[in-house]
């Protein structure tokens, strides 16, 4: 890094000459250098290589990677530490059993001139008889911290007895250093536009860019868009390289701020604020990776409820949210096919909702995010969710949900009018009039009927579905169906998939005549089902996500396997037709509503 | 949320229009009961396709 050229473009003034700022200052500085080296000798650690700038204290904001060395006990266990800062806790691994526990555990915090300082850290013995039993604890004001002059690349601190604070039980030795804000932003930047580098060639299209720029929130005018895009393809073939793209979208930054909320949690960013924008950005995307070596204060509801990484709740409501992918996964839109009207529908899928998916579910960022607590997330967004929509103020929503798919949900086909309904969840899962749809065939019970309103895929063979639609890695019939109902007959059957789309008449209808021969509930996970989701190949939703298989044996068909698979947020089936009942293809057979 | 039928090998010819639809990745947007497919076991009986009935 080159320290000169670093200052003269950091939008951050130098230290006015306090004593706290000049000491951190000093503190910083010295200690970056420290780090550096201390980084370099592979101490574990986040891998980044910046080095520190020098940082004013007064409107100090930064990256603070405090790094849980290791610990000197008094007795031999399984230890392992926690950082509590804000209102967020991070723990370290479980180390060895020792007395001299080693972690090497970073994490990254933000320090705000007004915002929390002091870190608590616990440390805490485990084993079978005494699990998680707190032994130490210690307390450091990071800002002080980084100000105290300082001669090695570590402190030890005692630990004191959580019951008896004057009493020692043992050591830490942690390091702590503030991240360059300049290599915080293009290693942000460059992070950020690898999740729209699709076929993770380390080139993007401009219309790549676009998307990211969209989903950002800026309204930025496309021809400043092709402006910025056009500076950064300095040979004109239309593509850029990842870092070049990442170093002038940091200078950008700085001179007009193109990020307007985080993409993460939703929060408005202070245009007039570029670094704390990135370290805020930064440390959402870290949360949201599990990119540390320290787990835990993973996202909350709120803020999975808001942004366009997981912002569950709008993938919900969107128009767009239903369509099939053009070509495959690589596609932003979709093409359905109208079998009433015989038409091709083509249905833009909105940018957001496009990097959300492709972020999650098929991108190794999205597989950490599902590794490191994105299911549990999706369940209890979804039974929150449930809850929500099943209680009477959820009736309010009803009329702007119709609004919002006008000439997509039509109501003149509802059995009852829409003041009927006490709850959104009512109306979600509304009957239509009788006669709505009309059954082919109706006195054949050789002819098999459409089971939903909805977004059809029919193969012939399994091997047909994974050539053309299903591209996780793990599917199969046995998956799907679970021991205990496949049949050699199933695994080389016809597979036929109904998708239904928020908008969409929510009751399933049997497709076949003949008799329930059994229910069996599969537990599982709440993916989203959308065509993004099913075309990827680190997505296996149809064999893990909740569902219930049904057999309803036929004279006409054998056995037929009816499988309904709960959705994110729709994720609550029921039925309305028992074991044993013999059924006539049309009738109703059950529906899916909001919940988990 | 989805709904997947797994017919038998052999239980049924699926509408070609669909298997057509699918086979380019193509979703086919369908309501309640229409048309699926015919059992095998009944692949003997042609079904009255109306397009191609003339009135004599």
């Amino acid at each position: 890094g080159n320290e000169s050229s670093k200052e003269s473009s950091s939008p951050f003034p130098e230290s006015k000459g306090s004593s706290l700022s000049s000491r951190l200052k000093d503190r910083l500085h010295l200690h970056s250098i420290r780090r550096h080296l201390h980084l370099r000798h592979g101490s574990g650690g986040s891998g980044s290589s910046a080095v520190r700038k020098l940082l004013d204290a007064d409107h100090f904001a930064g990256i603070a990677l405090l790094t849980l060395l290791r610990a000197e006990m008094e007795f031999k266990d399984k230890w392992l530490a926690c950082v509590s800062f804000g209102e967020q806790t991070f723990r370290t691994q479980i180390s060895d059993h020792t007395d001299k526990p080693i972690w090497n555990s970073d994490k990254k915090l933000l320090l705000e001139k007004d915002g929390p300082h002091v870190a608590r850290i616990s440390v805490f013995e485990t084993n079978k008889l005494s699990s998680n039993k707190l032994i130490g604890y210690c307390e450091i004001n990071l800002l002080e911290f980084l100000t105290q002059g300082m001669n090695s690349d570590f402190e030890i601190i005692d630990l004191l007895d959580p019951s008896s604070s004057d009493l020692v039980v043992g050591k830490i030795y942690i390091s702590c250093s503030v991240e360059d804000p300049i290599e915080t932003e293009t290693g942000f930047a460059r992070r950020i536009l690898s999740i729209v580098d699709y076929n993770q060639d380390g080139n993007l299209s401009f219309s790549e860019f676009s998307d990211l720029i969209n989903a950002f929130g800026n309204q930025l005018a496309a021809e400043k868009r092709e402006e910025l895009f056009k500076a950064a393809d300095k040979n004109g073939d239309g593509v850029v390289s990842m870092d070049e793209l990442a170093a002038l979208l940091t200078v950008q930054q700085e001179k007009e701020p193109i990020m307007t909320c985080c993409p993460v949690c939703g929060e408005s960013l202070d245009v007039s604020d570029n670094l704390n924008n990135i370290i805020h950005l930064t440390l959402c995307f870290d949360e949201g990776t599990g990119n540390q070596v320290m787990t835990g204060g993973f996202l909350t509801d709120s803020q999975a409820s808001y942004g366009w990484i997981f912002k569950l709740s709008e993938w919900a409501h969107y128009s767009s949210y239903d369509v099939g992918l053009k070509s495959g996964s690589s596609a932003s839109h979709i093409l359905v096919f109208d079998r009433r009207t015989k038409r091709l529908l083509e249905e833009l899928i909105d940018g957001k909702i496009v990097l959300s998916m492709r972020a999650i579910y098929q991108s190794k960022m999205g597989l950490g995010l599902i590794d490191k607590g994105a299911k549990e997330l999706l369940q209890s967004i979804s039974e929150k969710q449930g809850r929500k929509m099943s209680s009477v103020e959820s009736a309010k929503d009803i009329p702007n949900f119709v609004d919002f798919f006008k000439g997509q949900i039509n109501l003149a086909e509802a059995k009852h009018p829409l003041e009927h309904y006490k709850t959104f969840n009512e109306f979600f899962v509304r009957e239509l009039k009788p006669g709505a749809r009309p059954i082919a065939f109706m006195e054949r019970d050789d002819v098999a009927v459409c089971a939903a309103d909805c977004r059809l895929m029919a193969f012939k063979s399994v091997d047909d579905s994974l050539r053309f639609w299903i591209k996780g890695r793990k599917f199969s019939i046995k998956g799907l169906l679970g021991q205990e109902v496949c049949s050699k007959a199933f695994v080389d059957g016809s597979l036929v998939i109904f998708r239904l789309a928020p908008q969409d008449y929510h009751r399933f209808h049997l497709p076949v005549s003949g008799t329930i021969e059994k229910f069996v509930d599969i537990p599982g996970c709440l993916y989203t089902v959308n065509p993004i989701a099913v075309n990827s190949k680190y997505c296996n939703v149809f064999t893990e996500n909740k569902r219930v298989v049904s057999i309803i044996s036929t004279e006409d068909f054998g056995k037929v396997a009816f499988v309904a698979i709960g959705a994110t947020m729709v994720g609550s089936i029921t039925f309305l037709k028992n074991e044993g009942d013999r059924v006539k293809k049309g009738e109703q057979f059950g529906y899916f509503s909001f919940g988990g | 949320s989805t709904v997947i039928c797994v017919f038998e090998k052999d239980s049924i010819n699926i509408d070609e229009d669909l298997l057509a639809n699918s086979a380019r990745s193509l979703e086919t947007l369908v309501s309640v009961g229409m048309k699926l497919g015919v059992s095998r076991k009944a692949s003997d009986v042609v079904l009255p396709n109306l397009e191609t009935c003339s009135i004599q």
